[in-house]
This record gives C-alpha cells, structure tokens and sequence, in this order.
C-alpha cells in the first residue's frame, strides 16, 4: 500500500515506477488506482473516463476485479485496476455501507484466490493511496500486507508522519493486525539543497532500516513521463530517474524475501 | 478559499505567503487552517500542538474564533485559527451532525461581524485546505466567497481540475451560489523544462483572464523558509521567490477591486 496523507510527495510516482521496474523483471503485478484522480491510470495509460469500469465498481457495487482490469501497453505483466472520477463519491457513499473499510480486502483475496488457481499468480500487488487518511486509504490500508511510503525531502514532510504512525496504530488494532511499515523511499531530493540532506538524515535517525538506501533525486524526466502515458522507465530508460527506480525496485525485493 | 485536491501543488505556501504580503502592506488579514497536518500553522509559527485550542474546537464544538485565534509573531496585523492533529478526526464526525456543511461559515460569519463591530475589520481572509474534497474543504468553499487556485505547473495538475470545477458547481447549487473562481495561480515554475511553459499556456488557454499575471518560480527559498517557521517573505525579502508572492498580492487587491 502506498501511502502518505501529505500530498504531492510521490506516492503516485512510486507506484508506477516501481510496479514497471518489477514487471519488467519478469514479475506479474497488479495495481490498484485508488485516487479518484487517476494519475496512475494516466500515467500507465489506461482508459478510465467517467463510467468506465473501475476501483468504483469494485468497491462499490462488488465487481469482480477481473472483469475491471486492463493491461499496460508498454509494459507487459502490468495489470490495473483504473481509477475514474467516480471514486470521488465513493468515501461519502462507503461510509454508511456495511463492512465499509473491507470491501477492497474482500475483492482483492478474492481476485488474489481465483488468478492463484488459474495459475497466474501476481508477485506484487500496490494500492496507489490519494492524499488522505479517508475511508479510500483505510481500504487500502485494511487489505494489505507493508506500507510502502514515499517521503518528499522537504520539511513539511516530517509533520505528517505521525498522524500517518497513529492512523497505522489504529488500523492494526481494528481493522488489520498484520499490517506492517515494508519499506520507506525518500523522494524528490534535490542535491542542490542543504534542506534535502537535512530531511533525509532525520528520516534516517527515526526510521532507521526501515528507509531504503536508494534516494530518488528530483529530475525532470521523471515528471514529464507521465505527460507521455508513460513510466520514467520506457520514457528514458537510461536516465538517473529510471536507474533510481529500478535499484529501489531490486531493494525491495531483496528486502521482502521475508514476506 | 485556497483549494485544489491535487495534494503539493502549493496550497499553503500559497496561502502564507499571499497574507504575509497582504499584512506587510497594513492590512489585516485572518488564516484559517483547516488542514490536520497544520502546516499553515507551522509556516507562520503559531503553536498548536494536540489538544491546543484549533479550527477542530471552532468546527465540532462551534468554539469562538476569538478564543482560539492567535497573531504570527514575524508578521503584525497577520492573525491565525491554527488546526491540530484533533481535526484529522473531524471528518468523520462532521457527516453526521446537522447543517455539517455550514458550520465554518456559520463561525466565520459571527466573528467577522464582532470584528466588525468592534472596528478591528479583515481585509482578507483565507482558508488554507487539505487535498481532498471531503467535508473540511466543502466547509471553506460554502464558508467563501473566491477560490484562489494554486495550479503547479506539473502534467498531473491539469487532470484534477475537471474535478475541481464540478465540485464548485455543486457547491453553487446546493450550499453557496456566491462561490466563484476568484484567480488561478501558477506555481512552482521550473524554467528549465518545457513542460513548465506547455502546462502554463494550457491553463491560460483554457482560464483566460482569470489567471493571474505572476508566476510563481520553483525555489529553494520558498521550501526552506518553513523550516524556520517563516514564509519567504520574512525569511528572504529580497528572493525572487518573495518578490514574486509579493506581486501576486498586489495583483490580488486590484483584481478584487470589486470585491
Ligand atoms: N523524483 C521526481 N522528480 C521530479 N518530479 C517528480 C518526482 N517525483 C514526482 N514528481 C512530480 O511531482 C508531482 C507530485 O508527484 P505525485 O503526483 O507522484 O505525488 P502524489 O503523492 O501521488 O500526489 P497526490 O498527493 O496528489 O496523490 C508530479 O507532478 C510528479 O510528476
Ligand atoms: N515555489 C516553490 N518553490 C519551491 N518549493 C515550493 C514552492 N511552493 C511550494 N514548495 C514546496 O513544495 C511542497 C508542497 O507545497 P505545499 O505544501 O505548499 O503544497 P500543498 O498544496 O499545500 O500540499 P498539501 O496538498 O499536502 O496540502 C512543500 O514542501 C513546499 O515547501
Ligand atoms: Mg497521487
Ligand atoms: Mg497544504
């Protein structure tokens, strides 16, 4: 689950590079647009005009996750389930559903279960979170394993995380007891500033392990991809952005050998 | 109303650094934070740890804004409501209680009518929110008159927007039919990439007049000023991203001429 109530920090950024660098290893991965804004969607190039079928179905009205997801057509392996302007009505309409906060767990084990059998097991699955501790993050929060959250070197950043650490206490004491912080990727920093060394070294001290040692520095071919429909990784393969993503990719992989 | 969903496009520097201008100029200018990460708060150095008296007491249990605003040390004439991590809660709690949408407006009203009275008038008010559209920012924009839209000059920005306009006509129709776009401004302009200038002259296209003049540089002054509890005005007068906000002010005022 990528997650950080702060917004603009890279959580979207994170998932798709990162989910493009896996796939293009070889993995099956899926992801889950769960921002009514569809950036991920966007910048995997997936349709996902208002009515499409989408994370509104799914959650919604239970759709079968199956029949919503399309492939990335530059990266194959990668599938998505979409995000469209209609999610941005679900949190007021979930909150006075039944089980509100497991409805994405209930489909996602059950899409998990059925693709396991058919034998197309996915070896990663990420949520893209919008900026907000709602019912949308607590979804995502409830249906996963690790927390993989992206932290913009800049200083705001350091004041949310413990309303990030507290929403996290909460959900495992409720909601998911196995929920855990996977991994946290410093993001955004730029090389030019003492401001970045500054967040980052302080993200170090109160993390510790749990901070990846790949930094993503803040370049622009990173942020003209998606204008694209694309991943940093196909837009420019060779750039200091991609390189960065697919090391922090390999990372995580080694890191998660446990899980 | 400072608002836009799109999560780190400059709303709160925004928010700070326009009133810091406005006061330095001998207005009187009141900030309303409404966001839970309190960086508004933090930018302008005001204390409001957990529990401190904030927009959630003003909000939930209709506390009176005198009580709980205070004034920001660096800058005379600026007074703000702070928010605390309470608000985060806020939410969730505001959907099931009565006229829930209208509560910031109701509080706003009786204190600017006492300020009033009391020959101590506002010249401008701000509400800095969070990145959503949930019942913390329906509450400013029902509570408003203007939007100020900070609109970073990113590809991502222009996906958010459609969604930010249907929401104004929503608001209109049902809660607040004085709501208009008061301005747009442009931030966080990189010079270095084409992508700045193609993402600046499709929001001029499509805005029109209703885009301020000045454009705001992406600089590291800007970014560090927060981290000293300042905004740029007080923390680099002379930077080009002070002089920057500080034409953006000027050219608010003779914009709201009419006001
Ligand atoms: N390393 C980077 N270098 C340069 N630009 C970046 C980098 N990472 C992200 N960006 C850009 O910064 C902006 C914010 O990133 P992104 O949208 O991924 O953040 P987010 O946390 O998903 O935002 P939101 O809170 O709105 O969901 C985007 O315009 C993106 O293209
Ligand atoms: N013109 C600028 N130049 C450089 N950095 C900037 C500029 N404007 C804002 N920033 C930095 O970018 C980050 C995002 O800005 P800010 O927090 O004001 O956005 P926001 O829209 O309020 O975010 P949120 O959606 O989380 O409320 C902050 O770290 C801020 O210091
Ligand atoms: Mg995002
Ligand atoms: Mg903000």
């Amino acid at each position: 689950m990528v997650a950080n109530q702060k917004g603009g920090v890279g959580k979207t950024t994170t998932t798709v590079n990162i989910a493009a660098a896996l796939a293009q290893h070889g993995l099956r991965v899926l992801v889950v647009d769960l921002d009514p804004q569809g950036n991920a969607s966007t910048a995997l190039s997936i349709k996902h005009d208002e009515g499409f079928p989408s994370a509104y179905e799914v959650l919604i009205e239970g759709a079968d996750m199956a029949h919503v997801r399309a492939e990335c057509p530059d990266v194959p392996g990668l599938f998505v389930v979409p995000a469209t302007i209609d999610l941005s009505g679900a949190e007021i309409e979930l909150v006075s559903m039944v089980a509100r906060e497991n409805r994405l767990r209930r489909s996602l084990d059950a899409h998990l279960a059925a693709t396991e059998q058919a034998g197309d097991r996915y070896d990663y699955v990420f949520v893209d979170c919008p900026p907000s501790l709602g019912l949308l993050t607590v979804n995502a929060l409830t249906a996963g394993r690790e927390m993989l959250i992206p932290i913009q070197c800049e200083y705001y950043a350091l004041e949310g995380l413990s309303q990030l650490m507290r929403t996290l206490e909460q959900i495992r004491e409720h909601l998911n007891p196995d929920l855990e912080v996977g991994a946290i990727l410093l993001t955004m920093f730029d090389a030019r500033t003492r401001l970045a060394a500054q967040v980052a070294a302080e993200v170090r001290q109160h993390f510790g392990a749990q901070v990846l040692t790949t930094v993503i520095p803040r370049t622009v071919r990173i942020s003209e991809a998606p204008s694209y429909g694309q991943t940093v990784l196909t837009y420019d393969p060779g750039s200091p952005g991609a390189l960065a993503y697919l090391e922090a990719a390999t990372e995580l992989t080694h890191q998660g050998e446990g899980t």
